[in-house]
């Protein structure tokens, strides 16, 4: 199954 | 002080019912520019943001420099249940109370009022970057309701292929595999329009268990915009009452990865 990285992963901490 | 007061308070129950079943806990982040919400669902795949500018409002005030409400969600769609479809509401804090008033208004005959308790909510807040999609879809947001409730009939997956001349959104399940093709239709009466603007051709999979989700906002507006970049959160954004200028309430989807 295909898997989903988190979306914390794609927006950057300030 | 925090008082609010806007007249069409269905507003405020259209954007609750949209995130309620996606965050358990938000935080109201007031300003004097106006009401920003910023959370993640429990799996942190998608997150929810939402920007109430002041003009969506009739009367707006907040003497702080910016003040946290934490919101418990399912106690906020409850009270928003006495909220009738014509009533204005007005939403009410002290500096450090402990609670947010709502009061829900139709004329002068009818008055409810409701104080919440505040919650203290932990949460850390994203920098969404100002992003430039290679293709952006403008849709119905009946049509997109309608294309993500019809399609998770057949699978957990949908992939959104969006190329110069139209988008198709398919899913391949154990039954078999369908799709749906919409035409870029720019020029046809504006509830039917479809627009899609592509700079580079862009085909991602993402869950459809959470594009159902944020489909419970369509009430909000006539349409929804889909902005799609390769390998980037797939970002859904309706404009409430189909004014960018009144503000947005967003959700970004992490793509599905493939094998």
């Amino acid at each position: 199954k295909p898997g989903q990285k988190k979306i914390e992963s794609y927006f950057a901490l300030p | 002080m925090f008082e609010a007061v806007l007249s069409n308070g269905s507003t405020l129950k259209k954007i609750f019912e949209g995130i309620k079943d996606l965050c358990t806990d938000v935080n109201f982040d007031v300003s004097s520019e106006g009401i920003k919400l910023q959370a993640m669902d429990s799996s942190h795949v998608s997150l929810v943001s939402l920007e109430l500018h002041t003009d969506v409002f009739e009367q707006f005030r907040c003497d702080r420099d910016s003040m946290t409400l934490g919101l418990n969600m399912k106690s906020v769609t409850q009270i928003f249940k006495i909220c009738g479809n014509d009533d204005s509401v007005t939403m009410r804090a002290e500096d450090e109370g402990e609670t947010l008033e709502f009061t829900f208004e139709k004329g002068e005959d009818r008055v409810s009022t409701f104080e919440l308790k505040l919650m203290d909510i932990d949460s850390e807040h994203l920098g969404i970057p100002d992003t430039e999609y290679q293709c952006n879809v403008k849709l119905p947001c009946s049509e997109y309701q309608r294309i993500c409730r019809d399609m998770a009939g057949f699978g957990d997956n949908m992939t959104i292929d969006c190329q110069k001349g139209g988008v198709t959104f398919s899913v391949d399940g154990e039954v078999g595999k369908g799709k749906i093709f919409l035409k870029h239709q720019p020029n046809v009466e504006e509830k039917h329009k479809v627009i899609v603007t592509v700079k580079e051709g862009v085909e991602l999979d993402f869950a459809l268990r959470y594009l159902n989700n944020f489909a419970k906002a369509a009430p909000l507006s006539d349409h929804v915009q889909l902005g799609l970049n390769s390998d980037t959160p797939l970002s859904v954004r309706f404009d409430i009452e189909d004014k960018a200028t009144l503000g947005s309430l967003k959700f970004f989807l992490a793509p599905k990865i493939k094998e």
